[in-house]
């Protein structure tokens, strides 16, 4: 049930997009933030193997079923989150980034995440005058069980507040940003501790930027008829 | 024979401040290779991954930063022009390929825009500090022996100037490039001086065959209250040769159970 096979032709110098058949998990260990249970984890791996040749490429991704909900609180104004249809009480870590000097070694990002698994914690929010963090940082929060919050680059105190008032309008290249965004997207988003995309810190980004994000992370519409739990 | 997959490019490398280097990055990368044997050489061990800011200290041309006022001691990219922390990065790796395989040499960040050489090759890399940078280099190898790789990066294009009070984001000015903005200084940071500039993430060289797998994504969907879940996985897959391929896609997935088992 968790294997599959495809043999496909494809024409020379040319890119194709190809979706597996859904594959069927009976009650799989389900992937929960610190303190709610186990961070259960599979490896997805994926081999293209040509005629003739052998084996040509190989990628391969831990992945966690689970499934992250939130939505604003009407009566607070605050953003009440659900995973796997249980509420849970965050206790979130602002994050700038591990050294000012980007020295963001393997075992710098395991010892800090797990210290704020440690510390009880079951969130970390990237804040946006920082990093988008790095794959490394996202396994050892899939592995500790740390959500995580990722805000894309953009502060009020730089990006429409300040004394002289700085630009409102957000970088100069928006397109630029909105490339640097998609690409940031497509690194990240098979980490399960991946919960919330964020347009910035205290700011809503200009409205081609708010928008063009908005509409680049809303959920796919096959997703949306696909029922849910 | 090169294996297919990645391989990390995070050692030898070494790095000199380019308004001390009179060749230009084809002579780097052919017939003038750096070398730090000579002593009147600009040419320091580098930090890459890192930032300057990172291979100055590492060859104590600079205090830390981090420990008291060290940091008003190392001049800002305001004061000094961003061409004092423009740097060249070089390297050497080897890399035969066995025929119909491909090989990229991919940047996963670098901060904030770049010209790469490759023996004697030129690509530019576009501004921005969070892309990453993949260059099918398949052609430009040398197939039996060391290949040479030079990189200029430049910092960002509006390092900024820090105001004598300070204050969060400094003059604002770095709010216009697509990069990290602490760096001009906050309220818990005090401006980093080369708005860390460098080769920040890692740089790899990966091979493949003809086909290469490209940007796959993983998504889960639930029924019966997390009874029956599906896995839906979408990839793009890139045959890179001249003719029409046929192949056989495979996905698995496995269960890491405890004491190293492993659930098929």
């Amino acid at each position: 049930e968790h294997l599959h096979t495809q043999e496909l032709s494809i024409p020379p110098g040319s890119c194709i997009q190809y979706t597996f058949p859904p594959l069927f998990f009976y009650r799989p260990n389900l992937w929960w933030p610190n303190g709610m249970g186990k961070q259960s984890l599979y490896t997805v791996v994926i081999t293209v193997d040509v005629k003739d040749y052998g084996e040509s490429d190989s990628w391969s991704h831990l992945f966690g079923f689970r499934k992250i909900e939130s939505t604003i609180d009407e009566a607070t104004g605050g953003r009440l989150f659900k995973v796997n249809g249980e509420p849970i009480f965050v206790r979130g870590g602002n994050w700038i980034l591990s050294d000012g000097l980007l020295r963001l070694s393997d075992k710098r990002y395991s010892t800090d995440i797990k210290f704020h698994a440690d510390m009880n914690l079951n969130m970390i929010r990237c804040w946006g005058g920082g990093l988008a963090e790095r794959p490394e940082f996202y396994h050892y929060c899939d592995i500790y069980g740390l959500l995580v919050w990722q805000e894309f680059w953009i502060t009020g105190d730089v990006d429409g507040r300040g004394d002289p008032i700085s630009n409102p309008n957000g970088p100069l290249d928006h397109d630029l940003f909105l490339v640097c965004a998609m690409d940031t997207i497509k690194l990240l988003r098979n980490h399960p501790s991946l919960a919330l995309w964020v347009g910035g810190n205290e700011q809503i980004p200009p409205d081609d930027i708010n928008i063009a994000l908005k509409n680049n992370l809303k959920l796919h519409p096959y997703f949306e008829s696909m029922g849910g739990v | 024979m090169v294996e297919i997959g990645k391989k990390k490019l995070d050692s030898g490398w070494i790095a000199a401040r380019s308004t001390e280097v009179d060749l230009n990055g084809v002579q780097l990368t052919t017939t003038h290779p750096p070398s730090t044997t000579d002593l009147s050489s600009p040419w320091i061990e580098a930090v890459v991954p890192g930032t300057v800011l990172g291979t100055l200290l590492k060859n104590k041309l600079v205090p830390d930063p981090f420990y008291g006022l060290n940091n008003e001691t190392i001049i800002d990219i305001a004061d000094s022009g961003r061409e004092y922390y423009t740097f060249w990065f070089f390297t050497t790796f080897q890399c035969a390929l066995l025929e119909h395989q491909h090989v990229d040499l991919n940047f996963r960040a670098l901060n904030y825009s770049a010209e790469v050489y490759v023996n004697g090759h030129i690509r530019i890399l576009p501004k921005g500090m969070f892309r990453r940078h993949s260059l099918d280099v398949t052609d430009i190898l040398h197939p039996d022996g060391q290949n040479l790789l030079a990189v200029l990066v430049n910092p960002p294009d509006h390092p900024g100037k820090i105001p004598p009070q300070g204050g969060q984001g400094g003059d604002h000015e770095i709010g216009k490039d697509v990069a990290a903005q602490y760096v001009e200084g906050w309220d818990w940071m005090t401006p980093i001086r080369d708005r860390n500039t460098g080769i920040w993430d890692e740089v790899t060289i990966f091979v493949t065959g003809p086909v290469k797998i490209v940007e796959p994504h993983l998504v889960s969907t639930f029924y019966d209250n997390y009874e029956r879940a599906y896995l839906h996985c979408t990839t793009e897959l890139e045959n890179r040769s001249a003719w029409a391929v046929d192949c056989s896609l495979n996905i698995q997935v496995t269960a890491d159970l405890e004491g190293n088992f492993c659930l098929v």
